[in-house]
């Protein structure tokens, strides 16, 4: 899966890949104080390759849960469930339905996308990406989008969360590429001095088969340097 | 084949047609008989048909004359009726025949040589029950058929999820040789044709051994928790969410224990109890009233379902005993007293839901007895807050103040039949409430696009049942459709929309038209009546007169025999009218006999006059 950090300080945004084997689950988000926890696992193509650098991947199943609430919702490309204690509902992607409970508020949106908000504080906005059924490649697969991310704490960390609180970065030395479309530079973040390329992604919210261009410096090598620790740090056994 | 002809009758076919759309069925039954002997003879047809059903036509044809039905007020088919009995000429009838069935009888004398058709149809629309809905037919010819066929095609545009069909009768490997069921996508398929051979009680017997229940089962694809589909300006929407956990219910068991309860009836009250006590979630919360002369309490107020207290329920049942008379209004009164002491004093989950149930077995005679004034403490004291249910238990019940208590409280009347299989009526019925998803549940449209709406708001959704609502469009030719039903669920509220744009509409119009066009519309009609005919159970004066004209003039509308109409089947005969009659009978008459069809006499070249008609 492909990762997009905008940074409102320098209205510009980063970017980075996460090559990880199929089945691997990574912590996105971790906040301790407000009880909100985000995993991601990731899915391959149907047809696996075997070349790491050819293979495509995605997330395929999402857990967020809050502790507080003792609520947990796991979403699938097929399902979304929604646990209260041990209490199960399950909802499917062909429901418009709004689930509202104390502190949160749940809206499946036919085919869509889930808008999930917490009190007055985090949205989260889960897309489904599908394609073709009988696709011989593809599959379905989710995206995962953070609105109003300040108001989760400073302690908040994961791979995405680690962005949620100021960030700076300098580039330099901006020069032509292998591909002149996609210039090369030097940034330094986090203290580290990375060799970076000018490219685009995709934001999907409004709408999930076209997407809203998003220019990015993409960092290589699983975002390594711009990332905090290692990616080993990120991995975590279940989704819950 | 001689043995193909009984007494001079030679049944030629039996043939029952059943077309389902959106759970509306639409049913033909069609008999054709001969009389081979050389004397005129009476010819009987006899058709079993659900309660819940309207018969909407049914056709003589004598050697090639179609006599068909039309429906008339009953007090106007009432008095030909009378006229045609006072000069001795009688009448074919609709009597009720066991649990689920009223039967339907008429019967003709035919000339040697010439031939019979008669033609009923009726229409119900399905309910879904314990998550499928249920067709059930009764299969009993009197004799051999030539051409015996049972079929059924369904449609559902949710497509179809899993489909059945059982015969009691079907014992052996030849006779279910006869039975063929497939169902793809949206279209299902059940046929039974036996052969003469295959219809034997034995091979060399002449009796037939279809006699029995044939019943067809199905449920839809429940990918979304609603459909709506609109035809002609007429809509219909079905909703019926699952995967949601149950809401924690608060049920108050209040128990008729006086002395007409003794031995038998209470022994299977105590052992559905029972049962019912093993299938309780710990979340719940119960007690129990039980009203003799006296009123007596298992606890003085509702108990957790926990492991503990269920083992003690269980001692309490266990011990319970008849006494004397009967206080229904005591006994009602405490247990409601107590749902909503449990509520006002946080006694119980704030998200959860009360439910009292009735179960009694005769007349109220201790106390407060006059129906009305048991009926008016219960609606005051509820005051809309829960639904209260009824079970009348044999057949010594007033079941009309039974039913009218339940519907005044948003529940419903349960007859228990006393019988071997009464402990399994009540866990049925108890299983059927067990399970609420969602309270409060209100199914909302956009303002002055809907006219006519069917009843919109339900204080339950239980699992495995489906709300249906139906009205017209306001603009016939509207191209956008939005509903939404919200709930309160367990631990959360929520608020499902269904939406259909002019390209949904219309490809839903294509699909469905070519089948049965105007089903919709029917549909809504049913409804409607059957939803006007339970709300005059509970009304008065004015009030009653307005629904009754309304239902009057639905039925007569759309040519459905109910309580309020009768069709007639009018042949002149020498100048004079001949008449026959069928009533519907209501759940509140009991005790009525299997019926015993009665003439219209048709001696050519006599001419004669039948009624068919709804109680």
């Amino acid at each position: 899966p492909h990762f997009i950090i905008r940074v409102p300080g320098k209205n510009d945004a980063l970017c980075f890949n996460i090559d990880e084997d199929p089945g691997t689950v990574l912590r996105l988000i971790h906040d301790p104080v407000t009880g909100l926890t985000v995993h991601g696992e990731i899915i391959g193509d149907k047809v696996a390759s075997a070349d790491s650098k050819t293979r495509n991947t995605y997330f395929g199943k999402l857990g967020i849960a809050n502790a507080y609430l003792d609520v947990r919702i796991e979403v699938t490309p097929e399902k979304i469930s929604l646990w209260n204690g041990e209490a199960q509902s399950t909802f499917s992607w062909l429901d418009t339905v709004t689930v509202t409970q104390n502190g949160m508020t749940m809206a499946i949106n036919r085919k869509k996308n889930i808008v999930l908000s917490f009190g007055d504080g985090v949205t989260f906005v889960v897309v489904l990406h599908q394609v073709w059924k009988k696709h011989p490649v593809h599959r379905d697969f989710l995206g995962f989008y953070v609105v109003d991310s300040h108001r989760m704490s400073a302690q908040t960390h994961g791979l995405l969360g680690q962005f949620f609180h100021p960030l700076d970065f300098e580039v330099s030395d901006i020069r032509p590429g292998l591909d002149p479309s996609k210039p090369v530079a030097t940034m330094v973040v986090k203290n580290h001095q990375l060799k970076v390329t000018r490219g685009s992604q995709k934001d999907y919210r409004r709408d999930a088969s076209v997407g809203v261009k998003v220019a990015c410096w993409f960092i290589h090598n699983n975002g390594e340097g711009l990332l905090d620790g290692d990616l080993k740090d990120y991995i975590v056994p279940a989704l819950f | 084949l001689p043995e193909m002809v009984v007494d001079g009758i030679e049944v030629y076919s039996t043939k029952i047609h059943c077309r389902v759309t959106s759970r509306f069925a639409h049913n033909t039954v069609t008999t054709r008989a001969t009389n081979r002997a050389e004397t005129a003879k009476e010819v009987s047809f006899d058709v079993e048909l659900p309660k819940t059903a309207f018969i909407t036509n049914f056709t003589l044809t004598i050697d090639g004359v179609t006599y068909p039905g039309n429906i008339k007020e009953k007090e106007v088919a009432q008095k030909q009726y009378d006229r045609a009995v006072s000069q001795g000429k009688t009448a074919g009838l609709v009597k009720a025949s066991g649990r689920k069935l009223e039967k339907f009888t008429v019967s003709v004398n035919v000339a040697a040589g010439s031939k019979v058709t008669f033609e009923l149809t009726y229409e119900e629309l399905l309910k879904r029950n314990k998550g499928k809905y249920e067709m059930y037919l009764k299969v009993r010819p009197k004799q051999l058929v030539k051409h015996f066929e049972i079929t059924a095609d369904i449609f559902e545009p949710q497509g179809i999820s899993s489909l059945d069909a059982q015969a009691s009768f079907i014992t052996n490997d030849l006779l279910a040789s006869a039975l063929t069921k497939s169902f793809s996508g949206k279209k299902g398929h059940v046929s039974f044709k036996p052969s003469v051979d295959q219809q034997r009680s034995c091979p060399t017997c002449t009796d037939s051994l279809l006699d029995g229940d044939f019943t067809i089962t199905y449920d839809v694809n429940r990918e979304s928790p609603a459909n709506v589909q609109i035809v002609n300006g007429y809509f219909v929407h079905f909703f019926a969410p699952h995967g949601l956990p149950v809401v924690p219910k608060n049920v108050v068991f209040v128990i008729d224990v006086s002395g007409s309860m003794y031995y038998q009836k209470l022994k299977q009250t105590k052992e559905a109890l029972l049962k019912i006590l093993e299938d309780m979630k710990e979340n719940d919360y119960l007690n129990f009233v039980l009203f003799a002369s006296k009123v007596r309490v298992w606890k003085d107020h509702l108990i957790q379902a926990t492991p503990e207290n269920i083992q003690e329920a269980r001692a309490f049942v266990s011990n319970i005993a008849a006494e004397d008379t009967t206080n229904i209004n005591g006994g009602l009164l405490r247990g409601i007293e107590m749902l909503k002491k449990a509520r006002e004093e946080h006694q119980v989950p704030e998200r959860s839901t009360s439910i009292v149930i009735l179960l009694t077995d005769g007349i109220a005679n201790e106390g407060v007895s006059r129906p009305e004034d048991i009926q008016a403490n219960a609606r005051n004291a509820i005051g809309g807050k829960f639904p209260l249910y009824s079970l009348g238990f044999g057949d010594n019940v007033d079941y009309g103040f039974l039913e009218k208590l339940a519907l005044e409280n948003n529940g419903f009347a349960r007859r228990i039949y006393e019988a071997s299989d009464a402990t399994l009526q009540l866990q049925d019925f108890y299983e059927e409430i067990a399970n609420p998803l969602l309270t409060g549940v209100e199914v909302e449209y956009p303002q002055n696009a809907i006219l006519d709406l069917t009843q919109n708001t339900y204080k339950h959704y239980y699992d495995g049942s489906e709300i249906v609502v139906a009205g017209k469009l306001a603009d016939k030719d509207m191209n956008h459709f939005k509903a939404d039903v919200k709930g309160h669920g367990a631990f959360n509220d929520l608020s499902f929309t269904e939406e259909l744009d002019a390209e949904e509409m219309e490809k839903a119009r294509q699909e469905q038209d070519y089948i049965f066009g105007d089903y919709i519309e029917r549909l809504w009609a049913y409804l409607t009546i059957e939803q006007l005919l339970d709300k005059r159970k509970k009304a008065q004066g004015e009030e009653k007169e307005n629904l009754t004209a309304q239902a009057l003039e639905l039925s007569l509308k759309y040519h459905f025999v109910t309580p309020l109409t009768s069709m007639v089947v009018t042949k002149p005969e020498d100048n004079e009218d001949q008449t026959a009659i069928a009533d519907k009978p209501g759940d509140d008459q009991v005790d009525v006999p299997p019926s015993s069809a009665v003439l219209v006499g048709y001696q050519p070249p006599q001419t004669p006059y039948y009624y068919v008609d709804g109680d």
